[in-house]
């Protein structure tokens, strides 16, 4: 299957994210 | 007792896999005999995406901040942080060494890489641990098989990419097997030039 892939900028742009706050 | 499934909410970021976070704390005067490292093990909790990652470690003590001899882990979900675990037992980890001060941010990092897929070695990666000494603090990465020499290589490089570590960092590996045998995590590794 795919695989979920993130890179470390994506990952610090979700953590300003209203959702995971 | 049987816990609720984590599942990823609405709207948010599903991880390759879902991870456990624990925490281990040891009197330095204890053994740590299999039972008792068992014992002071403590399950922390679980995530399925990347906000409830954030959610969660945003609420945690950074490593640097922690004293004395404790360690956390964040291994994939089902996976003891414990060399006798059916996904360890023939496997091995990778150990870098850090002077005092680096831990949280080393610890961040490898993390993210973990979470993110960075490491590319298939269903090989078992979890990371940050392990808070007197002297200097130690990060780790376990794999599944010890003896794929590709893949701990490849764990190797992207550890020193997504840490950014000097050429000169010393890398140690050590298998799980050693660790049971003399009883001990860090001690006589084979070091990678």
């Amino acid at each position: 299957g795919t695989r979920i892939i993130y890179d470390r900028k994506f990952l610090m742009e979700c953590r300003n994210s209203p959702v995971a706050r | 007792a049987k816990r609720k499934a984590v599942t990823p909410g609405a709207g948010e970021h599903p991880l390759q896999y879902n991870y456990t976070f624990w925490y281990s704390r040891r009197t330095p005067s204890r053994p740590a005999n299999t039972q008792s490292y068992e014992q002071n093990i403590k399950q922390i909790g679980t995530v399925a995406s990347v906000e409830q990652f954030w959610r969660f470690y945003s609420h945690l003590v950074r490593p640097g901040d922690l004293t004395g001899h404790s360690d956390f882990h964040l291994f994939k979900e089902g996976i003891k942080p414990m060399w006798e675990d059916e996904a360890n037992k023939n496997g091995g980890k990778w150990i870098i060494r850090l002077r005092k001060g680096l831990a949280s941010r080393f610890w961040e990092n490898i993390i993210l890489a973990m979470l993110g897929e960075q490491f590319m070695v298939g269903e090989e990666i078992c979890g990371v641990v940050v392990s808070i000494r007197f002297q200097e603090d130690i990060i780790s990465v376990w794999n599944k098989t010890a003896s794929d020499q590709a893949t701990t290589a490849r764990i190797r490089d992207t550890l020193r990419r997504v840490l950014n570590l000097p050429p000169s960092t010393i890398m140690e590996y050590k298998t799980h097997t050693d660790s049971i045998k003399d009883n001990s995590s860090f001690r006589n590794t084979k070091i990678a030039v």
